[in-house]
């Protein structure tokens, strides 16, 4: 605002010293000054904005560091999220980002989105000039080779590439994963109702689940509006405990990272399930401030069987990357326009035929892809 | 985006004389990249 009176003021001034007829060009002189003013204050806020952004980056990274985890602590702003069209949203930034850029324009426009967002695009498998917007680069394919499998037989690999958030072993009554200290959601939440999670009756459920974790069970209790909106999926808390050897574990994407989704062993996959939820974004502040935030988002769930047993895996949307697609089901869209108000749709299920045998994929394969918008 | 994977690994028996427990060999805010080990067992 300070910038903007100056601007101000040395536009009155100049048509102070015009005077009369040159008045007139004095005020023009003001316009002139007026234009790229705004656009230099719109870069110093976007800047401002972004070092606020790393400075919160870095403390959050140095109180890891120290051990500190993470709390969660719901907010107004949180709130005031759920408010928005976050659907309308995201399927704008996906029109905006679906713009063809002209052949010259492209390579600076993907090396200032490489540089914002650390990508390496020595991988990419295309020059540059061949992404013809800023959606295709996003799902670009890599070069042959930089990505190896690792061929160990007995080794399970990450289907994405990403920063590891959480994994462990399932053994709580109910399958709860910690989003952040102080908050858990449930596998079967995640997964569907309907999912085939080995699980196995569990009858000392409340002394289990009780203690220091504030987990569903215990907000549902206490909240009766956030249940009354909630889904039914995230109401209850399974009565029901894992088998042993169920294990877990969470990957975030961030916007630099390639976002395509491999196949982590050679597996059968079933089932198919889709949930059109909500599209809040999945950045860490999100996490700490939003409640069943995984739960609550639009997702795609694939679920089948290897040779060790049960294996299921979940692609998360967001606001900026909504849509997900699934190369084994090229029909599927997600991310479509909302016709009901509230979140409480059963999810779309598609069982994959041959019944019983479903569909065969290798380890590395390419599932699917997360796109812009 | 986030991908969330569940699965089934082995674990071995209290009476087996070789641990086969499936072990992950990634520790929290790790960079992984396609393709890399999440965890390992042994045959």
């Amino acid at each position: 605002s300070t910038f903007f009176r100056k601007v101000q003021s040395s536009a009155a001034r100049a048509s102070i010293n015009g005077g009369g007829g040159g008045g007139r060009r004095g005020s023009s002189q003001g316009n002139s000054f007026f234009v790229p003013g705004a656009t230099v204050g719109t870069v110093l806020m976007l800047g401002a904005l972004h070092a606020r952004r790393l400075y919160d980056d870095k403390k959050i990274e140095e109180a890891r560091e120290k051990g500190i985890e993470l709390e969660f602590h719901p907010d107004v702003k949180a709130t005031f999220l759920s408010f928005l069209p976050l659907r309308t949203i995201s399927r704008f930034w996906g029109f905006l980002t679906s713009v063809e850029y002209p052949i010259w324009l492209r390579p600076h426009v993907y090396n200032a989105w490489a540089r914002a967002f650390h990508s390496n695009l020595e991988e990419a498998a295309l020059p540059l000039e061949e992404y013809a917007s800023l959606r295709h680069f996003f799902v670009r394919t890599l070069k042959e080779g930089c990505r190896p499998i690792d061929s160990d037989p007995c080794c399970l690999i990450s289907p994405v590439d990403g920063t590891v958030l959480r994994f462990g072993e399932l053994k709580e009554a109910g399958a709860m994963i910690e989003q952040v200290k102080g908050f858990s959601y449930s596998v079967s939440s995640l997964l569907g109702a309907k999912s085939f999670l080995p699980m196995t009756a569990c009858e000392n459920i409340q002394q289990e689940s009780g203690g220091e974790d504030k987990s569903m069970g215990d907000e549902t209790q206490k909240s009766w509006w956030r249940v009354s909106l909630a889904s039914p999926k995230v109401r209850a808390i399974s009565p029901e405990s894992p088998m042993k050897g169920l294990f877990y574990c969470v990957i975030y994407l961030k916007p630099g990272d390639y976002h395509r989704i491999h196949s982590p062993v050679d597996w059968n996959v079933l089932v198919r399930r889709h949930f059109s939820g909500r599209l809040y974004p999945l950045n860490e502040r999100a996490m700490r401030t939003i409640r069943n935030l995984y739960v609550e988002n639009e997702r795609v769930v694939l679920e089948g069987q290897w040779q060790e047993g049960y294996m299921a895996m979940a692609a998360i949307g967001a606001t900026n990357i909504g849509s997900i697609e699934l190369f084994v089901e090229p029909t599927l869209h997600t991310n479509r326009p909302r016709k009901k108000l509230l979140h409480s749709e059963p999810p779309e299920e598609r069982v994959y035929e041959p019944e019983g045998n479903g569909i065969m994929l290798k380890k590395g394969d390419e599932v699917g892809a997360f796109n812009m918008g | 985006s986030t991908v969330v994977l569940v699965f089934q690994a082995p674990v071995s028996s209290a009476n087996e004389r070789m641990p086969s427990d499936f072990k992950f060999c990634i520790e929290r805010g790790d960079r992984i990249r396609m393709g890399e080990a999440l965890g390992r067992w042994h045959d």
